[in-house]
């Protein structure tokens, strides 16, 4: 099973729909100060299920929507998909039947976050189990934020023992 | 569960001990599970309550209280537990936004070099966001990010040319 | 006090929306003294009890909360706040622990510059640790801190040429 | 009045003793990771009597003198001082009749800290007050710390309004 592109569209700077392809081996994202580099980071989070504001650096989930610049209108929707390759059908069960399939996040101004996985509507926590299955998601030790990595070292015994059941 | 986390442990134990001597190029690490104190003053001996330890020594170092490694030295402790979870459940994807940030070049080659190799070993895909030369050229393809219209993101495909390029504009 | 501290205030609000524009090459910022709410639910106008509150906008950017910035545009508002409270009242030595760490290089450049500028005007005395080629090119003098012994530190004074052989090699 | 000379012995890894001099314009400090170059930034904030433990990133005050190597004992004993310069006699009254002096702290283990100003022993609260009635010291916004600058912007808008205070 693997994790293949991550479209967005309306999310934090990436106001027009963007593809990125996550291919095998290493892929180096690079730019100046301020350009979106984390945004996109953080769009792969928040397609996991992230329902922490503060680990998207926002004081509420709404400020992951466009909100405009000097020249643009902000944006009311954003939406972020992933599309997961399974040749191998090694997926949870509920979605193993699917050879590939989209997961998808989606959120309206003042109307919180909709999930879809291979079309079908779910709710936010069968994302979030769907990514906790396959040893990733929001909370995995494997998807370290800007200036975090540290904190592995900085944290408490009892908190870093968390990521040991990542690996168990 | 208690016995899944207790081979869990010894799987990424052995993993870390290696991986901090690869990183660093000698030195000693080791993990240790101990029991917590608990709220009622009770030692809770319960493998799935109790706290994860890391002890670290740089090569020549006495083995010291992990907040007196320098900046650097604690990313790449950071990085050696990281991987070494890694390789015990490989996840499909592993994504590191400028933890190179602290580094100094001979530590951004060591750590190029073992993301090179888990990356084949294992098959996890890497996302690196990263402003280092160094980092750059070792990775397998680099995408910019550019801000064309001031406050809009595009992504865009890049050699490594016009990364440095990039790296030089802002 | 607390006209001192409105007098204050007003002067390192002057100070700071010059330096952020000319960090950012433009955008505008400035910063706000505003009453907190007390633990009783009162308002609280005295200003020795308020909070201070820090607008920024990058150029081309709508005006939004701090913590949505970039790791390196908060490195460079909260550069251009300190600078602006050593211009209202010169410390005799200013020392920056590798500051320039989230920077790109035409960011570390206007750092450099800005440096450059109030060491000469107000005479204060700069510190600076790196990991920058930039950064050490633009420094009046360079000490390399080595160890020659495993965990013993010297401190030697060095040339540029020297300091660059001393990055590559750990 | 300016800081000229910082000399350290037993200092965290400056076992040796080790004469910094601070000179006007820009210093820069070089060097591998794990060196020494926050260890001499946290001297010259040390000798400005810090007293906060975790500010040197220790777990007691005794961490800051040398712990010894796999090849050399420990000691215990640090020192470090600090050379003042007052040509213009501009030092706060109680020390402005020297034109310079030196401002001591010694540890000793598990026997805690003594403080010199000008050759006379003087309490920690005087040597944090010279400081700050000068611009200056442990707690001054000067003194910006490895991973720290980012935390000036993130601080409550309550602690951000001590930095006024430098500068009234
Ligand atoms: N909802 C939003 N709408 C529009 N722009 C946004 C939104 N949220 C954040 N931004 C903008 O995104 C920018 C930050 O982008 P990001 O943190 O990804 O930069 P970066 O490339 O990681 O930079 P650095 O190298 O400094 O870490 C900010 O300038 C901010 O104004
Ligand atoms: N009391 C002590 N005695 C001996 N060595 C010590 C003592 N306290 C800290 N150290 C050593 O100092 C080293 C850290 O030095 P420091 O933090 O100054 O490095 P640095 O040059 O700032 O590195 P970086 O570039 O990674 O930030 C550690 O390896 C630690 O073992
Ligand atoms: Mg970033
Ligand atoms: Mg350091």
């Amino acid at each position: 099973m693997q994790f293949v592109k991550l479209r967005l569209s309306g999310f934090k700077s990436f106001v027009e729909p963007t593809e990125f392809a996550i291919e095998p081996g290493l892929t180096g994202i690079v730019g100046p100060n301020g350009c979106g580099k984390s945004n996109l980071v953080e769009a792969l989070r928040w397609v996991m299920g992230e329902n922490r504001v503060k680990a998207l650096r926002g004081g509420e989930m709404d400020d992951v929507i466009f909100a405009g610049t000097s020249s643009r209108p902000a944006r009311n929707v954003a939406e972020v998909s992933l599309l997961v390759e399974n040749p191998l059908h090694k997926a949870p069960a509920a979605y193993n039947d699917m050879a590939d399939f989209d997961i998808v996040r989606r959120i309206e101004r003042e109307k919180g976050s909709a999930y879809r996985i291979g079309g079908r509507e779910v709710r936010a926590r069968d994302v979030q189990l769907f990514f906790q299955d396959v040893g990733s998601g929001a909370h995995s030790p494997s998807l370290v934020s800007q200036g975090r990595i540290g904190a592995i070292i900085q944290a408490k015994p009892t908190e870093r023992r968390q990521i040991l059941e990542e690996a168990a | 569960a208690r016995e899944r986390l207790r081979e869990a442990f010894t799987k990424v134990d052995g993993h870390f001990q290696d991986l901090f001597q690869r990183l660093f190029g000698g030195g000693r690490a080791h993990l240790t599970l101990s029991p917590v104190m608990g709220a009622d003053g009770q030692v809770n001996d319960d493998p799935l309550e109790a706290g994860l330890d890391v002890m670290a020594s740089p090569p020549g170092k006495k083995l010291q209280s992990l907040t007196l490694l320098s900046g650097g030295e604690q990313a790449m402790t950071a990085l050696a537990l990281l991987f070494a979870v890694f390789l015990t459940n490989p996840a499909p994807i592993c994504v590191m936004d400028e933890v190179d940030a602290p580094l100094d070049d001979a530590n951004v080659d060591r750590f190029c070099k073992l993301l090179d190799e888990i990356g084949r070993s294992s098959g996890v895909r890497f996302i690196v966001v990263t402003h280092h030369r160094l980092t750059m050229s070792k990775m397998d393809r680099l995408f910019g990010v550019t801000m064309a219209e001031r406050g809009i993101s595009t992504l865009v495909s890049v050699d490594l040319r016009s990364a440095e390029r990039l790296r030089a504009t802002a």
